[in-house]
């Protein structure tokens, strides 16, 4: 039996909207741990990456005596969520081989209870391996001002070049056009800690991303006040929503190079 | 030009 029950259906809709556009079906791994959700969108150019922990204090409850995989239609899954109350409590029920998912949304009034089954699939998709390993360079900055750059830039060419550097990060756009240039500096005279902008630098990194892609990824935006941005030279860039009282959102993205 | 990579070769194994 696995039972999952989530104080905030809103927090399950903004994961699940982020994620339809670019990656249609996906496995959700439950274990007593928690869930998981590692996809790859079928160009093979961005993978995502979900953990709702378990011992966190999102779940009110939280079950699951074997493991099991289940697999779902994420737009099917975004459907059924829209009838989910914002404030709704969900719970999220499957047998330990399961055929079907069920949500249960629970009104705050308890007035109001509503259940939904939906059929599972069989997703036949591998793990990767993603290796845990240092960044060169980690930027963290507000969630809403990420979206803006992203929106921005991509007025105006395919490709972002992220530069950061010791004075903070620049993010350039050069398209056929015409081109653009944000620079964000460290903040240190900030009040609230979610507006800073802070950059941990090891090494600089100069490198270029599909602007496409980062659109998709900050449909997150609502999930988290702050974004976090780990890049490596020559390496995939890692786009993180934390996820309060739950875990993070983590989104993979494969760099553009120079021929 | 910019050449867009593919994720499968840093991550399979």
């Amino acid at each position: 039996m696995f039972e999952a029950k989530m104080l905030q259906s809103s927090v399950l809709k903004k994961i699940i909207e982020s994620l339809k556009d670019l990656f249609a079906d996906a496995n959700f791994d439950c274990s007593s741990s928690g869930i998981t959700l590692q996809d790859m969108d079928s160009s093979h150019v961005a993978l995502c990456y979900l953990k709702l922990r378990s011992d966190e204090e999102g779940f009110e409850d939280y079950r699951c005596d074997r493991n099991i995989t289940l697999g779902v239609n994420l737009g099917l899954m975004s459907k059924i969520l829209k009838c989910a109350g914002n404030d709704d409590v969900v719970t999220l029920r499957a047998e330990d081989e399961p055929n079907i998912l069920t949500f249960i949304f629970d009104s705050k009034n308890s007035e109001r209870v509503s259940k939904y089954d939906i059929k599972l699939m069989e997703i036949d998709s591998e793990l990767l391996g993603i290796p845990d390993t240092d960044y060169s360079c980690v930027v963290k900055m507000p969630s809403h001002e990420f979206q803006r750059i992203c929106s921005n830039l991509s007025q105006l060419g395919d490709s972002v070049t992220i530069d950061c550097h010791k004075e903070g990060v620049d993010f350039k756009v050069a398209g056929e056009q015409g081109s653009g240039a944000i620079k964000l500096k460290q903040t240190t005279s900030v009040d609230k800690e979610e507006d800073q902008v802070t950059v941990q630098l090891n090494e600089p990194v100069t490198q270029s991303f599909a602007l496409k892609f980062l659109c998709a990824f900050t449909k997150a935006t609502s999930l988290s006040d702050t974004v976090n941005l780990s890049l490596t030279q020559d390496t995939p860039v890692v786009v993180e929503y934390p996820i309060a009282q739950h875990g993070y959102l983590r989104f993979y993205l494969a760099p553009k190079i120079e021929e | 030009q910019l050449t867009q990579l593919d994720l499968l070769k840093y991550f399979k194994e």
